[in-house]
């Protein structure tokens, strides 16, 4: 009696998170903005027979944004999952993968994030910080002390500003803005950079040196305020291909989507 | 005359007994696990 077909493939079934492995990886490696995702939940998957032993796979999957900002050369398996209290951004995808055999290969991506509600939020946590515009006036200002702190104290490279990741504004019980963005070395010194600021450029693809910031600015009652910055260099990488995006809460990419014959 | 017998409440003891083996239905398939938590 011919074997019966196989049942429908489970969310939680191995070969269901072998592809889900490879869209992540495959969303991830495109982006250039914003955070490293991980998987969070396989929310739906469907296969559809292509022929002998292929078949193409739909996966609607629940992706959480990471601490590793998306030019960070820690693998994915490092990255901390953006914990609740933090205000996790949550990102939707829906893709289509072509299975030949135990190999598949991406053939469309389409992904939206949104940031948790601040009512969530502020229902489990009263006083935590919530996200806030990137382009709000304190996270600018902010971002721009950090900056200059930075470049006038280092001896290494003048870093210029790549992207504002994230920004976060806490008012009670001290009023402290909360900045992360991504830096780039110039092929200025910081000392050179005092004489002639213009002339610093980023350093060219094969030379190019990324690093991430965090910083704080806390005002005090008295309106003193209190700056503290931290950034680090990630050292030279080999750049990654270009991709679509992902982790700008609330936006939404689609790539563009090479339908199958 | 046909009278409807009442039909006696079945004793607990006459309870048909669940088959040898009987497993609870499997989980539905989707969606899957959550590896994290949900927002």
């Amino acid at each position: 009696v011919p074997a019966a077909p196989p049942g429908p493939l489970g969310c939680d079934d191995p070969e269901s998170e072998e592809a889900a492995e490879v869209a992540v990886s495959y969303i991830n490696g495109r982006s250039h903005h914003g955070y490293k995702f991980a998987l969070n939940r396989i929310e739906n998957i469907r296969v559809i027979p292509e022929g002998l032993n292929s078949d193409i796979i739909f996966l609607e999957l629940d992706l959480l944004e990471t601490t590793c900002h998306i030019l960070s050369p820690t693998p994915l398996e490092n990255c901390t999952v953006r914990s609740f209290a933090e205000h996790a951004v949550e990102g939707d995808c829906d893709v289509k993968l072509l299975r030949v055999g135990r190999k598949f290969s991406m053939l469309a991506s389409k992904c939206h994030s949104h940031a948790d509600s601040s009512e969530d939020i502020l229902q489990v946590c009263p006083d935590c910080p919530l996200l806030t515009s990137l382009n709000n006036t304190e996270v600018l200002t902010t971002v721009t002390a950090a900056l200059n702190d930075h470049n006038s104290k280092t001896a290494d490279a003048y870093l210029r500003l790549l992207e504002i990741g994230r920004a976060k504004i806490q008012y009670h019980p001290a009023h402290i803005v909360y900045v992360e963005f991504a830096v780039a070395a110039t092929n200025c010194s910081a000392k050179e950079a005092k004489d002639n600021v213009e002339a610093c450029q980023l350093l060219p693809d094969d030379q190019s040196n990324y690093g991430f910031c965090t910083a704080t600015i806390a005002t005090t009652q008295d309106k003193s305020q209190d700056l503290r910055v931290d950034c680090q260099l990630y050292g030279h990488q080999v750049p990654t291909p270009d991709s679509p995006f992902l982790s700008r809460p609330g936006v939404t990419y689609s790539q563009s989507v090479q339908d199958t014959p | 005359s046909v009278a409807k017998r009442a039909v006696a409440e079945v004793a607990q003891h006459d309870k048909v007994p669940r088959p040898v083996g009987f497993l609870p239905p499997p989980p539905p398939p989707c969606p899957g696990k959550i590896r994290h938590f949900r927002i």
